[in-house]
């Protein structure tokens, strides 16, 4: 798509395709398009150069939404949500790692009391990230051990405090009714809490993105979304949509496994990504 | 739910009385919409409505049917669905949701897939289905690296009451060898692999995989996909697939609301079987595939 060609059937199939392929799906390429042919009507595109070109600054427009940087607020209260499996827990230890380096004081509150070893799983990051850890009893109510937490946070002087919750189907009732009261908790520990919720999004997710967005942003005003696993082959091209619908900024972006394996959004180096 | 996509084809048909070239068009335009939504990869779309046109044009369609000895004739709309139903459900079989068992020695099943895909809890939910079919079960932990994995897989063998078999300081590799020769010794006849979540383009990983695979000959391979997974799904499930030569493969998650679409694309860019289906994170929320319920559901 790089060197410059003339605007025929053939280029904007394969354009429809890298699009479609990029999990941009099709209503979002249908908008797309018809500002494309708009263009090419008004004749401000005439040749595919002008047509990436184009579509680049249309995407990185929807996606460079503005957002409060709150790290310097005491205390900086924040909740992690999302789908099973998505990379909450990760994402944690990785954030609480590059706050501890800024030398702030950093609390994790275990709030995923449900499934199998997820206190463990989350104490060794803690360990890993020189975070302080505070868990419940077995099976305890998450939303109990989110306003315990949030409570010891506040006593000893935490500047972060991180909760995290276990994965949950954003159409299972009863759990997004549990995100809901685990929010109330939050805020009888502190008024202002949450101070941002994020949404941990699955970059390899297609269409279904957006259902999962609608819901927990439904449950839980969603401040941010983490974009995980862009280390691997899938572009992500869903967040368009879900940016454009919900006006709601990509935070950071996961690519790998390891403690420093999270990154700020950079829009423009991730349109560029999602157009070659 | 009804996606609005196959609402509108079958729309397409209102008051016509055959399926013509004029009134099929617009109706794959709508499936075409309805399959992208659904996470189908863009190519198989294509493959498919092509198949489906070719099929609604032809001397195939009988839009009279004998019903109770007088001939009845099919509206449009409905011939139209059946075509599409059938034409998914072949793509998606044929149906084959068997577990592999050697003749001498313990069987093995190798768990594999992207991270967070549900390898783990599958285990799980296989150890407890095949338990209670009267197999004996060891589940390994094959995973050193996501913190407290092995903690997860003890967790689950306490919930189950099946024994877990670990090892610490020792390579995924050598963690399945010597499994097998703790089965062999303590006389279990089914062994579960859980292997730790690796990208498909992840060489040295893959390559553990492979090491697995040449040491312990597994019976069977198989690919754990989440339900929510979009247009990547080919290129994992052929990249697995031909560094593996997966069995089977089993898809997650679908108590939700995704479409699953990639079921078709994994089907189709491996042509191995889709065996069971993940509906829900306790161990008795396992079905075993059918093509039905699926088509439906991808259709919308
Ligand atoms: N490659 C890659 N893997 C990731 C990334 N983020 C998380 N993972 C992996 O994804 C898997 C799931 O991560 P978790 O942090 O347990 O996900 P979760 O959302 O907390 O899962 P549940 O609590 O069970 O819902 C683990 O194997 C992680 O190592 C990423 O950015 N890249
Ligand atoms: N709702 C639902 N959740 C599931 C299903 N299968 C697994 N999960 C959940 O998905 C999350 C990830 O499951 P794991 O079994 O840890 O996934 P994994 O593939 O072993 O993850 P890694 O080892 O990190 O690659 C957990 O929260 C599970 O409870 C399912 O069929 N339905
Ligand atoms: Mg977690
Ligand atoms: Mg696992």
């Amino acid at each position: 798509f790089n060197e410059v060609k003339e605007l025929n059937d053939d280029f904007l199939d394969d354009l429809e395709e890298l699009l479609l392929t990029s999990d941009i799906g099709p209503k979002t390429a249908d908008v797309l398009f018809e500002k494309i042919k708009e263009g090419m009507d008004k004749k401000s595109i005439k040749d595919s150069a002008s047509v990436i070109s184009f579509l680049k600054q249309e995407t990185f427009d929807i996606l460079n939404i503005k957002f409060e940087e709150k790290i310097n607020k005491k205390p900086y209260i924040m909740l992690f949500i999302g789908v099973n499996g998505s990379g909450k827990t990760t994402t944690i230890g990785k954030l609480a790692s590059q706050y501890i380096k800024e030398g702030k004081k950093v609390l994790l509150i275990a709030g995923d009391t449900f499934r199998a070893a997820a206190v463990e799983q989350l104490e060794v990051w803690a360990k890993r990230s020189g975070a302080g850890f505070h868990s419940g009893k077995d099976k305890q109510d998450p939303s109990s051990v989110i306003y315990d937490g949030i409570k010891k946070g506040l006593d000893e002087n935490y500047d972060i405090i991180i909760g995290d919750t276990s994965g949950r189907l954003h159409t299972d009732k009863k759990l997004m009714e549990e995100l809901k009261k685990i929010k109330r908790s939050a805020v009888k520990a502190h008024k202002d809490a949450p101070h941002d919720v994020f949404l941990v999004l699955d970059s390899t997710n297609g269409q279904n993105a957006i259902h999962q967005t609608k819901y927990f942003n439904e449950a839980m005003d969603i401040t941010g979304i983490v974009l995980t696993k862009m280390d691997g082959t899938a572009k992500g091209g869903v967040i368009i949509g879900i940016s454009n619908t919900y006006n709601i900024p990509v935070r950071y972006v996961g690519i790998g496994e390891g403690i420093n394996d999270l990154k700020k959004m950079d829009v423009e180096e991730f349109v560029d990504a999602l157009y070659s | 739910v009804i996606s609005s996509g196959f609402k509108n084809a079958k729309n397409r048909f209102k008051g016509q009385s055959e399926l013509t070239i004029e009134n099929i068009k617009p109706a794959l335009r709508d499936i075409r919409q309805s399959l992208l939504e659904a996470d189908v990869e863009f190519k198989i779309v294509k493959k498919f409505l092509k198949n489906v046109e070719e099929k609604a044009l032809g001397e195939t369609v009988k839009t009279t049917i004998k019903h109770k000895g007088e001939k009845r004739k099919i509206k449009p709309a409905d011939a139209f669905v059946k075509i599409c139903q059938e034409e998914l459900e072949a793509l998606m079989g044929p149906v084959d949701t068997s577990i592999n068992y050697r003749e001498k020695g313990p069987s093995i099943i190798m768990m594999m897939g992207l991270q967070g895909s549900g390898k783990t809890t599958t285990t799980g939910k296989l150890a407890k289905m095949l338990t209670e079919e009267g197999k004996r079960v060891l589940l390994v932990a094959a995973d050193i690296y996501r913190p407290a994995a092995i903690d997860q897989l003890k967790v689950i063998g306490d919930t189950l009451d099946l024994k877990v078999f670990s090892e610490a300081n020792t390579s995924p590799q050598d963690i399945c060898s010597h499994a097998v020769n703790y089965a062999i010794e303590h006389k279990y006849n089914l062994l579960i692999f859980d292997t730790a979540g690796r990208l498909a383009i992840d060489d040295k990983l893959m390559g553990e995989l492979e090491e697995i695979d040449r040491r312990t000959k597994p019976d069977n391979k198989f690919l754990v996909i989440d339900s929510m997974i979009g247009q990547d799904a080919v290129h994992t499930a052929k990249e697995f697939n031909n560094r593996l030569e997966i069995d089977g493969v089993i898809l997650t998650k679908l108590d939700g609301d995704a479409r699953g679409g990639a079921a078709l694309s994994v089907k189709e860019v491996t042509q191995k079987p889709i065996k069971f289906l993940g509906m829900g994170e306790t161990f008795d929320k396992l079905e075993v595939f059918r093509p039905e319920g699926l088509a439906s559901r991808i259709l919308g």
